[in-house]
């Protein structure tokens, strides 16, 4: 009922198109990780760890298609995707809902070598270098690759130089479109390339960073690497004119992170034995 | 004001920076996460008493009288609904769900619960039956370390207009039929 759809590529299983609030853009996502740099933490040559994020080379692909199941209803459409055995994702669309959810499952991480996974969401839109995070889920700040606002900055590490904390949102603008990406928890973000965003969702490093806990970064639940499920909704809208609804985009995104952040509570009783009219 | 200290206490333990940032130990990681879940049972008293008054208050305006066994409802929350797993819902062929809408407008609500049914009728304040659909939990959910559930579907209704600071609640009925989705097309890519 709200026009907001998405499409999936049949040969590959990866989303290849959005359609939401009138917008239409070609839009894809993948999951990805970066290797952690394994060093003897002299200067410069620095391991990643729980302190520090230092990928050692550029991000590689979890896997160029996934396995896909398609479910369609009266409330929900959604694919589940099976990307490795330890990298999934559930997309969906509920009916009535003016966003995607992507809801991922990452782990446990085979590690040698440790990993940093990320999810990548890539579109055509022109961003000359600039994103927007949020700073503790209240106004967004602008930010420039490989620059800073206050001093000329000498890149000393290409990628995790340009991460920022993203604690709920990270945004990309081209003109009066807008791409929002709200996360359900803290996580770091960027752009590095214009009309691309990527978050980082799970870690497993082998080598301490010797910043003081003097252990590596490998969670543990059960006995295994750690799983880690979470879900990032998608928002595209017209930045400045309002969308179908009436709201610009921000205003959606605002009014999405409140519904998640205080979302309704549910709770479960028994019916004690009667029926719904006595129960009633 | 008991209960809540519990929470108040975990909550002042992690204002370190290791707790925000995730900085501290594994073994340091897992007692946070014991001081938390032990927050989170005791808070549980405070919005079980809570929510038990609202409904009270709400019923005893109602024509009917409302009785009821214990002096207080049970409202029982499932915390593995993130691995879809809820040991109240798989065990019983019949129970309420009450959605807390903790807003100052009115909102839906999209709820999913791990089932082990093949369909449910789910009943509103009205009395309407409203639209459920029922889509399999994804494998990859299934085999999460640590989940001990039998559902294999989640039931999914909207909770619609749930009115501000205030509930809505339904009454879930496994029935015979069989409307869990199948996938329109499964791909081995």
């Amino acid at each position: 009922k709200t026009d907001t759809e998405f499409e999936i590529d049949q040969k590959t299983g990866l989303l290849s198109r959005v359609h939401m609030n009138g917008r239409d853009i070609p839009l894809t996502q993948s999951f990805l990780y970066y290797e952690g740099f394994v060093g003897n933490n002299s200067v410069d040559t620095r391991s990643s760890g729980a302190y520090i994020f230092r990928p050692n080379g550029t991000a590689k692909s979890v896997s160029p298609s996934a396995n896909i199941s398609i479910f369609k209803g009266a409330l929900v459409n959604e694919v589940h995707q099976v990307f490795d055995d330890w990298v999934s994702q559930i997309v969906r669309v509920y009916n009535e809902e003016r966003y995607i959810e992507f809801d991922w499952l990452v782990g446990p991480i085979p590690i040698v070598p440790g990993k940093e996974v990320i999810t990548s969401y890539t579109t055509p839109m022109k961003t000359n270098k600039l994103f927007y995070t949020d700073s503790n889920g209240r106004e967004m700040l602008r930010r420039e690759r490989n620059a800073r606002p206050t001093w000329d900055l000498d890149v000393q590490e290409p990628i995790a130089g340009n991460y920022y904390p993203v604690t709920s949102k990270i945004v990309l603008t081209d003109g009066d479109i807008e791409l929002a990406v709200l996360t359900d928890r803290a996580q770091g973000g960027t752009s590095l390339k214009d009309g691309e965003v990527e978050l980082m969702l799970h870690r497993a490093c082998l080598h301490d960073d010797a910043f003081g806990v003097g252990e590596a970064l490998l969670e543990e639940a059960f006995g295994r690497g750690l799983v880690a499920r979470g879900s990032h909704y998608l928002i595209l809208g017209n930045k400045n004119s309002s969308n179908p609804d009436g709201k610009t985009a921000a205003a959606q995104e605002r009014d999405l992170a409140q519904q998640k952040l205080l979302s309704a509570w549910t709770f479960l009783s028994e019916t004690e034995g009667l029926t719904f009219e006595q129960y009633k | 004001r008991v209960d809540l200290n519990v929470m108040r206490e975990a909550m002042g333990v992690m204002q370190h920076h290791d707790a925000v940032s995730g900085t501290e130990k594994e073994h340091v990681a897992h007692d946070y996460a014991r001081l938390l879940t032990r927050g989170f049972d005791e808070c549980h008293i405070i919005t079980n008493a809570a929510l038990s008054q609202i409904v009270q208050k709400g019923a005893t305006k109602s024509e009917h009288n409302f009785h009821y066994e214990s002096d207080t409802m049970q409202f029982n929350s499932c915390p593995l609904l993130n691995v879809s797993q809820c040991s109240f819902t798989e065990s019983r062929n019949a129970f309420v769900v009450t959605v807390y809408n903790p807003l100052s407008r009115p909102v839906s609500k999209f709820v999913r619960l791990p089932v082990t049914g093949t369909s449910y009728s789910v009943r509103g304040p009205d009395g309407k039956r409203l639209q459920t659909q029922l889509i399999p939990v994804a494998p990859s959910i299934l085999k999460i370390p640590g989940r001990q559930s039998n559902a294999t579907v989640e039931l999914i209704f909207r909770a619609k207009d749930l009115p501000p600071l205030g509930f809505n609640s339904y009454y879930v009925e496994k029935t015979k039929k069989n409307i869990v989705s199948e996938p329109e097309i499964s791909r081995d890519t």
